[in-house]
């Protein structure tokens, strides 16, 4: 049996919004360290993996491991159903047939319960190896959506060179190409404005636009996002939540 | 041109 509430529906709103263009059908896999979902994009390029442990609920129970098959078009139809502020609980039986949604208003004088039909997902499961990252860098988050944005009308592809005096962002397309430097700043009484660079050695890589501005959807639950990248491996571009977090892989583009 | 690589040739499948 799962039971999952949280203090407001707008967290679980915003992660399925994130997700649910690069995934359509997904498990939910429940345990007692709370829910996690990982899953690939139907073209294989990418990966989704997103966390939310038990201690984001503020109320959380999960008695024998659940996998719960959602179709996230479905799920999206009905988180439209409550309100941000909403308290939204997720229940569901050890062999149930549905998600069961409730949501309640602040005012607590206003309940609503949908029931979403779980489907039988038999979903790949992919290990991910322990990388060492040559970089990491950690930049707003809406200052990474902004260059991924400006970089999508020039070029498919953006590359980002990292070294110790900072990032560089690059496109080139057949209208010309662009490319937007950071440099590592500090700030301590607005430190989400930040940008810094953790480095072993300096690295580059080529990414696609598109996949990169899909996981960019991401940006309003989080500040800041950190990338971490090493030479001619998947990108991990990772945006915390207060409990957990929402990953993203996207497997480079490679010279032949 | 730079060709996208698929995810399956850096992760394994478990």
């Amino acid at each position: 049996m799962l039971e999952g509430k949280l203090e407001q529906a707008s967290l679980f709103k915003k992660v399925v919004e994130a997700v649910r263009e690069l995934v359509q059908d997904c498990n939910f896999d429940c345990t007692e360290n709370g829910l996690a979902l990982q899953a690939m994009d139907t073209s294989h390029v990418s990966l989704v993996s997103l966390l939310l442990t038990a201690d984001g609920f503020s109320e959380y129970r999960c008695d024998r491991n659940l996998a719960l098959g959602i179709n996230l078009v479905s799920l999206t139809k009905i988180l439209r159903c409550g309100n941000n502020e909403d308290i939204l609980t997720l229940e569901a039986g050890d062999s149930a047939d549905s998600l069961v949604v409730r949501f309640e208003n602040t005012q607590q004088d206003r309940m609503s319960e949908y029931a979403l039909k779980l489907m039988d997902i038999d979903q790949e499961h992919l290990g991910i190896p322990e990388t060492e990252y040559a970089a990491s860098i950690t930049m707003p988050s809406t200052e990474f959506q902004r260059i991924c944005r400006d970089m999508q009308s020039i070029s498919e592809s953006i590359t980002i060179d990292c070294t110790k005096g900072g990032v560089k962002f690059t496109c080139e397309g057949d209208i010309g190409s662009g490319s937007v430097t950071l440099k590592p700043n500090s700030s301590a009484d607005k430190p989400e404005l930040c940008t810094k660079i953790d480095l072993s050695e300096p690295v580059s890589l080529t990414l696609s636009t598109k996949y990169l501005l899909n996981f960019c959807k991401a940006t309003g639950l989080s500040q800041q996002v950190t990338l971490k990248l090493a030479d001619e491996n998947p990108i991990l571009v990772e945006y915390p939540l207060s409990a957990g977090h929402l990953r993203f892989y996207l497997a480079p583009k490679l010279d032949e | 041109t730079p060709i996208q690589n698929d995810l399956g040739e850096f992760f394994s499948m478990i």
